[in-house]
C-alpha cells in the first residue's frame, strides 16, 4: 500500500543504509528479526552479512563535517589505546559518543555594541541513529571557536545561550525554553573546542524519542575582564561556527562494552588510570556531577 | 626380564623403551594455543567508515586438544567424557574443539550514512585465551 511506499521512502531518506539492508535480498529475513537487524550498529551489520561491500556500495554516505572529525579522533585517542583497546577512566560511563551535525541552520547575526555579538542560528537535528537501548548520559553543544583577532593573555568571555525547542507539531508557539550563562576563559592557547552542557533541556526529549530536535539557538559573547569591573569593553568578533550536537549515551545492548558496570559482568575490574583530564573545558563545571554519577554508577 | 627369560616370545623388535609408552600421553606438537592475526579496515576496503583503530588484531585459537585437558586448559569435565565417546565409543562424535575463551574489547569510529560520527565500544572483539570444548 502506498503508505508503506512512503514510509520506506522517509526511512530511506532518514537511515539510508537501513532501506539498504531491506532491498537487499540477503538480508530478507523475517520481519521481527530484521527489526532487531535493522538495530544493530552497522559495524556489527557488515561483521554478520559481510554485506559491507553491497551495503558500501549501495548506499551513499553523507561526508562528517572536517572539524567534528578532528574532535571525534582527539575523543578517541583520549579513550581508547592504539590498538582499540578501551581506556578505563574515572567518569567514563559512556560507551557510546554520537556527534551530530545540524542538518540544517538559518543564521541570523545582529550586533548589538552594548549587548554585545549575538549569534542566533535555527539547528535542526535528526537524531535516528539513536537506538532504544542507548540510554543518554549527557549531551553538549560543542563549539568550535576560531577567534580572528589576536586575544590578550587573559580574557574571560562572559557568554549567554538561550535555546528554544520549536514544536511544529502543536500550535502554541514552543514553550520548552532553556537559557544558560556562562564565561569562558581563553588562556594563552586558544581554545579550540568547548563543551555546553544542555543535558537537562534534551533529556525530556529525547526520553520521549524525539528524534527531530529543532533548536533556535542564541548565543551573546561580550569580552571582559572579571577583575575589573569596568563596563565590557568592545565586543571581540569571534567567529562562530554553528555547533554541533555531542551524546554520551550507555548503550545497554549485548555487544556494547560494559567494562565500568562491574556488577553487571562481574569481570575482572580494569586497572583505573586516574582521573579523565578531557580536552576540553566543561563551562558547567559539571565534573563533579559526572564524579558522583560516575561513583553511583559504579557503586 | 620376562623376555630375557625366553627370547622366542619376544617380537623381533628395537629393546622395548618407556618413552614409547609415554609419547601417548604428551601434549600434542600443534597444541591448541591463541595465534596472532592483525588486519586493516583497509583490506576489507572498510576505512571508508570505520574511522579508527586503523589494525585491528582479533586473533583466533588452533591446534590439537590433549586428551587430559585438566587444569591447563580450565576445560570442563564433559571435555574429557566427549573425547573418551569419541575413542572408545563413537568416532562420529567430534573431539574437543580448541575455541577461545576470554576475549577484551574494542572501541571503534565510525563514520554513519547520515554522515554523524559514532565512537562506540563493542564486547568480545579480541580473542585473549583460548580451551578445548
Amino acid at each position: 500500500p502506498r503508505s508503506r511506499s512512503r514510509g520506506s521512502l522517509e526511512k530511506f531518506l532518514a537511515a539510508p543504509e537501513d532501506a539498504a539492508s531491506e532491498l537487499n535480498p540477503v538480508l530478507q529475513l523475517p520481519k521481527g528479526v530484521r527489526q532487531g537487524y535493522a538495530l544493530l550498529p552497522p559495524l556489527l551489520k557488515a561483521l554478520s552479512d559481510q554485506g559491507a561491500r553491497t551495503w558500501d556500495s549501495e548506499v551513499p554516505r553523507l561526508q562528517p563535517d572536517s572539524r567534528a572529525l578532528r574532535f571525534m579522533k582527539k575523543l578517541y585517542k583520549m579513550s581508547a589505546t592504539k590498538e582499540g583497546i578501551p581506556k578505563a577512566h574515572k567518569g567514563h560511563l559512556y560507551n557510546t559518543v554520537r556527534l551530530f551535525t545540524p542538518f540544517l541552520e538559518c543564521r541570523h547575526h545582529h550586533r548589538d555594541l552594548v549587548k554585545g555579538d549575538a549569534h542566533s542560528v535555527d539547528l535542526l537535528f535528526n537524531l535516528d541513529r539513536v537506538t532504544a537501548l542507548e540510554h543518554l548520559l549527557k549531551s553538549v553543544l560543542l563549539y568550535s571557536f576560531d577567534t580572528s583577532v589576536p586575544i590578550s593573555s587573559s580574557v574571560t568571555f562572559i557568554c549567554h545561550l538561550s535555546i528554544k525547542e520549536h514544536d511544529f507539531s502543536s500550535q502554541v508557539c514552543p514553550s520548552i525554553s532553556h537559557s544558560l550563562a556562562f564565561s569562558l576563559h581563553f588562556g594563552v592557547r586558544k581554545r579550540k573546542w568547548v563543551e555546553i552542557d544542555v543535558t537537562s533541556f534534551l533529556q525530556p526529549l529525547i526520553a520521549t524519542n524525539r528524534r527531530n530536535i529543532h533548536m533556535a539557538v542564541n548565543f551573546t559573547c561580550l569580552m571582559g575582564d572579571p577583575q575589573r569591573s569596568t563596563k565590557p569593553e568592545n565586543p571581540v568578533n569571534v567567529t562562530l561556527v554553528p555547533p554541533s550536537l555531542l551524546l554520551y549515551l550507555n548503550d545497554t545492548s549485548e555487544q556494547a562494552y560494559h567494562g565500568w558496570n562491574l556488577l553487571r559482568h562481574g569481570r575482572k575490574s580494569p586497572v583505573w588510570t586516574g582521573q579523565r583530564n578531557s580536552p576540553l573545558v566543561d563551562p558547567m563545571g559539571d565534573k563533579k556531577k559526572g564524579n558522583s554519577k560516575g561513583k553511583r554508577a559504579s557503586r | 626380564q620376562r623376555r630375557n627369560e625366553n627370547p622366542k616370545a619376544a617380537p623381533a623388535t628395537s629393546p622395548y623403551n618407556l618413552s614409547e609408552y609415554f609419547k601417548q600421553f604428551v601434549f600434542p606438537q600443534n597444541e591448541c594455543q591463541l595465534h596472532n592475526f592483525r588486519l586493516s579496515f583497509s583490506q576489507l576496503k572498510w576505512d571508508k567508515w570505520i574511522i579508527a583503530p586503523h589494525r585491528y588484531s582479533p586473533q583466533y585459537c588452533q591446534g590439537d586438544c590433549p586428551r587430559v585437558m585438566g587444569h591447563r586448559y580450565g576445560s570442563p569435565v564433559h571435555t574429557m567424557v566427549q573425547n573418551l565417546i569419541y575413542e572408545k565409543l563413537d568416532p562420529s562424535v567430534p573431539k574437543p574443539s580448541c575455541v577461545p575463551a576470554e576475549y577484551s574489547p574494542l572501541s571503534v569510529l565510525t563514520i554513519e550514512p547520515d554522515g554523524s560520527i559514532v565512537y562506540k565500544e563493542y564486547e568480545d572483539m579480541i580473542a585473549t585465551k583460548c580451551t578445548c570444548r
